[in-house]
């Protein structure tokens, strides 16, 4: 199983239709300060089910909604898919590639899909549970959280362990 | 559940130990359990030593040495849970260029098991990567991303 | 008192913008009292606006625009109260080559009136220093200074 | 007024007497990790008057006493001088080179000095009152703390306005 491809739209800074395709090994992505580059982590993050609006930096879920900019007008909606591949069955469902994706509308209205049929969140975090992706697991690392991990009260680590045990 | 817990719990310690003296080149590393009799509940505390130093309270480490024992403890983690793939965000940040290139090479070590989507500023993670993705605002407030294939680079 | 504050507020809300528009090349950004009735008590809300962008909330600038907007803040109050001399521990870490560039050409343009010591990882600002000292380990867990003279770099 | 010398001796990584000499500009200090880059600018700090421990990085103010490493003894004190350049009288005192020195024993006893002669460190913070220099001011900002100045709710915000009015 790895990531083939995100696809966001309307998302954060990306006014348009934006593809990133992956490959296996690593992929770096560059660039200066406040380009975008940790908007498509919050992406992601955000696809995957993410419900805290602060965890994405903002102080409500409609501030994921490209906003506009001096030259430009908002947007009404957003969508982000992750293109999966499946081909090792590592995902409990039987298509060789899964695209999961999330939309949200200015009105609030926010839908899911696996594969282009309407599912819950349910579904979604249901799907990945055993494989350490999530919103929950230590797969996605925010900018400056790394230190979270050695957290100053020794019982706030200890959800690091129940985690991982 | 008790028993469950304690087996985890060693499994990471002795991992945590051996990433920590593969990203430091020495030293050692544990986590112990703050109050040994109540398993489920107990804190846990995180005791390490660079190379040639005497153990310290982790506060005194300085700010790279505490994101290097946060990135050994990291990996102690994802071995016993991994992902087929990551997303970083800048984790490597505090490290100095040297630490920075050790760090590359030990996800280099690891790509084979797990994906990796490193954002960073630092030459010494993008030098170990295989491709390369630029995002850039030549529209004020408008993100692009360009793919700058790494064989383009050295063209 | 109520007075003196307020003048004080409107001067650092000016070099606050001011500061701002040099390190981002435009854009602007204010200092407003959240409760305007009580000036003594009241907190202090930072409305800022990088270059092209929409007037947001701070939480959603980037890790480099909101350590940029600190340093443009910490300047402005260090111009209303100067100080002799100024340690920096490696505040431009977040951000970007050429920010680091701006941050270094801007801090050279006040080397009059203060005095620098900057502990930094970054080329842009060793570049743009008069005088520089490694700190190193040769002996594990034991520290020495050595002075590396500017001019002795370009041997 | 400017800082022309460094001195330490037994504080935190620095076991023997180590001299930083500097020049009116821009000095840079430069090193690996762990080296002992932050521990000069907390030597400083402490010089200066510094009482909380936590702010030093150590749980106890004796954690600031060179502890010793797998090869070497720890020592019994730590000494500190800061030594300034007062030509232009900036400092309320008659000399032209001022000597600010603080010094710890194991035993937790603490001395300070200014040009050799003994005082208290009311006297030393008073020295510098004006002068924007000191543990207060936003002259000395350690590792990790520019985003302080930005701190989340706006209540704290306010002690940096009422610092500089
Ligand atoms: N809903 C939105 N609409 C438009 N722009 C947005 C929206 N949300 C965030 N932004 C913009 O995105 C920018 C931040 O992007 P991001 O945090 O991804 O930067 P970055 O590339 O990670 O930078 P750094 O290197 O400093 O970390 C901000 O300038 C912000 O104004
Ligand atoms: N009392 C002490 N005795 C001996 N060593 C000490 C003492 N206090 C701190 N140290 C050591 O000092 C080191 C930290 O130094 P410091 O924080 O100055 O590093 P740095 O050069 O700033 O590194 P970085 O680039 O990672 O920020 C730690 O490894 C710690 O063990
Ligand atoms: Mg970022
Ligand atoms: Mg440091």
């Amino acid at each position: 199983m790895h990531l083939k491809r995100i696809e966001l739209q309307g998302f954060k800074s990306f006014a348009g239709k934006t593809v990133l395709e992956f490959d296996k090994g690593i992929t770096c992505v560059v660039g200066p300060n406040g380009s975008g580059k940790s908007n498509i982590a919050d992406a992601v993050r955000w696809v995957l089910g993410e419900q805290s609006a602060k965890q994405l930096r903002g102080s409500k879920m409609l501030d994921v909604i490209f906003a506009g900019t001096q030259f430009r007008k908002s947007v009404g909606f957003t969508e982000v898919s992750l293109v999966i591949d499946n081909e090792d069955q590592a995902l409990p469902i039987e298509y060789t590639e899964v695209v999961i994706t999330r939309r949200l509308y200015r009105n609030g209205d926010s839908e899911y899909y696996i594969n282009n049929n309407t599912c819950r969140l349910k579904d979604i975090t249901g799907l990945f549970l055993d494989t350490g992706i999530g919103k929950e697991g230590y797969s996605i690392i925010g900018q400056g959280q790394i230190h979270e991990i050695l957290s100053a009260k020794s019982e706030d680590r200890r959800g690091i362990f129940e985690e991982a045990a | 559940m008790k028993k469950v817990f304690i087996e985890k719990f060693e499994i990471i310690n002795n991992k945590f130990d051996r990433v920590f003296k593969e990203l430091f080149e020495g030293g050692r590393a544990r986590i112990e359990l703050v109050d040994g009799d109540d398993v489920l509940e107990s804190g846990v505390d995180i005791i390490v030593q660079p190379p040639g130093k005497k153990l310290q309270n982790m506060m005194l480490l300085s700010g790279g040495e505490k994101a290097f024992t946060a990135i050994a403890l990291l990996f102690a983690i994802l071995e016993l849970n991994p992902s087929p793939f990551c997303i970083f965000d800048e984790i490597e940040a505090a490290l100095d260029d040297a630490n920075v290139i050790r760090f590359a090479e030990y996800i280099n070590s690891y790509k084979e098991k797990t994906q990796f989507i490193l954002i960073t500023h630092r030459k010494g993670s993008m030098e170990h990567s295989d491709s390369l993705y630029g995002v850039t605002m030549q529209e004020h407030g408008v993100s692009k991303v360009v793919s700058m294939k790494m064989s383009d680079q050295e063209g």
